[in-house]
């Protein structure tokens, strides 16, 4: 479930470089 | 009198095309906005809305998208992933949406 958690961290980030 | 126009002038009783044009597709339509195709909204909307915490599998999306093929359903998920629309959660099968709000 931590893996879960990260790749939801990771997901958001690369949409937040995404809206940049 | 002379007509001082070589041809005789009409007024406009159309819009001015293009420019200035806001308005029209209001609603969720199936356009493609964003950069999305329409099958990758399809495929993110269904994400969007699978309350399974957990999120959807790729053969719920197949199984609700049955007019497209699995290659396709893969590729949009792939692309959405790559984008940070959704992740992956207990495996690489399941996925939940990033921007559900």
């Amino acid at each position: 479930l931590e893996r879960i958690r990260r790749n939801k961290e990771a997901a958001l980030q690369r949409l937040a470089e995404r809206n940049v | 009198r002379k007509n001082l126009m070589g041809a005789p002038r009409m007024p406009p009783s159309f819009p001015a095309a293009g420019l200035g044009d806001t308005g029209g597709y209001g609603g969720g339509g199936s356009l493609p906005v964003n950069g999305l195709t329409a099958h990758q909204s399809q495929v993110l909307n269904l994400i969007k809305n699978c309350p399974d915490a957990e999120g959807m599998s790729l053969q719920e999306l197949k199984f609700q998208l049955h007019n497209i093929s699995m290659a396709t359903i893969k590729q949009a998920v792939e692309f959405l992933s790559s984008e940070g629309h959704i992740y992956s959660t207990v495996d690489d099968d399941h996925y939940k949406s990033t921007d559900a709000e």
